[in-house]
């Protein structure tokens, strides 16, 4: 594997950091930074998707708008959707009215998933690889991490149970503070290194360090599934139509 | 530090803090009670980074004058159920050699 990963790198990560606000709704933005990650892995477009969409429509399942949820039951609620829309067209409010207005948005422009699978659970090995392939939604125990701001956070918290759902985008090593999980949060990019947390990997604990390996988890896609009409795929199509046409009439 | 700084002085860090993070307290007693949580949260935060053994620094920030419990309740919502964990998949299982 890799000694070291970052998905910001490779295009796979929205660079402008989102702020969920006084909104429980830390589980939609792991559940949709997970899904642009995938999707950009398999088809090359990196689009920021709706969380305001989750808020508002996932209230089926175990997701409760600004008073918690779980990126498991979103990745969920995305399939059975049939995709999820951008925040260009169904914008972050965060405010839990649970009206959910994705029906009226005309637009076709939408991010499908197969489905969601769980990487085994307490092993940081078999969550490092699964980060060397696709950005995971995890749960981490947060509470004492409200004035992090840089290095790699080896404090205190539960290495048992997650209050938190984060997005891990990467991994490394740090030469002064040893190995790390490039975690991205949804406090906005003041909070942390600008917005990211760097938490300690390789914890003496199978649980990973605040609980990280506990409840790992992320969106699966494959190419021929896809559903995306993305403009750029949309005038390909177009052009390529256009070309057998013209092929047709000489 | 904090405990080398008088109260006034610390009283014009919140102030500034107040601006920077566009915040404005109008309820009776409501801006000493938070003047007083910041300082705590001030002194936890230089207590900690005083430390030549950190691996990780604390900083002042929006939070700063919450309680813990507040900060819970406002900012974290991640719902963690077994039941939800029972897709474990083989794909990501890590085998010896891997490459």
């Amino acid at each position: 594997l890799p000694d070291e990963v970052d998905w910001r790198e490779r295009g796979a990560v929205v660079p402008r950091v989102k702020r969920q606000g006084e909104c429980g709704s830390c589980w939609a933005f792991a559940a949709t930074g997970a899904v642009e990650g995938i999707n950009q892995i398999t088809t090359g477009e990196l689009v920021s998707l709706s969380e305001q969409e989750l808020i508002d429509c996932d209230r089926g399942n175990d997701n409760f708008g600004c008073a918690g949820g779980g990126a498991v039951w979103a990745f969920e609620f995305i399939k059975e959707n049939g995709g999820i829309v951008s925040d260009e067209v169904y914008g972050y409010t965060g405010e839990d009215t649970a009206a959910c207005k994705a029906i009226e948005m005309k637009t076709t422009r939408v991010v499908t998933i197969n489905g969601h699978e769980v990487v085994p659970v307490n092993d940081e090995m078999s969550l490092k690889k699964a980060v060397a392939y696709q950005p995971i939604s995890v749960m981490i125990s947060a509470a004492n991490m409200s004035d992090y701001k840089s290095g790699v956070y080896k404090g205190a918290c539960s290495n048992l149970w997650g209050d938190h759902n984060v997005l891990i985008v990467g991994y490394g090593t740090s030469s002064d503070e040893g190995d790390y999980w490039l975690i991205r949060n949804s406090w906005g990019p003041e909070w942390g290194e600008g917005g990211y947390l760097r938490l300690q990997r390789n914890f003496h604990e199978p649980t990973g360090k605040c609980a990280v390996a506990v409840a790992p988890v992320y969106p699966i896609k494959s190419n021929s599934s896809s559903h995306l009409l993305s403009p750029s795929v949309f005038k390909l199509v177009v052009l390529f139509v256009f070309q057998l046409i013209s092929l047709a009439l000489l | 530090t904090e405990s080398q700084r008088n109260e006034g002085e610390v009283l014009t860090m919140y102030e500034q803090w107040l601006v920077e993070n566009g915040k404005n307290y109008n309820g009776l007693g409501e801006k000493e009670r938070r003047f007083k949580i910041f300082k705590d949260n001030l002194k936890r935060i230089e207590e900690h980074n005083s430390d030549p053994n950190r691996s990780y620094e604390r900083g002042l920030n929006k939070f700063s004058d919450l309680t813990a419990d507040e900060f819970q309740a406002s900012y974290l919502g991640g719902k963690m159920e077994k039941k939800s964990l029972s897709d474990v998949a083989e794909r990501y299982q890590y085998k010896e050699g891997d490459v």
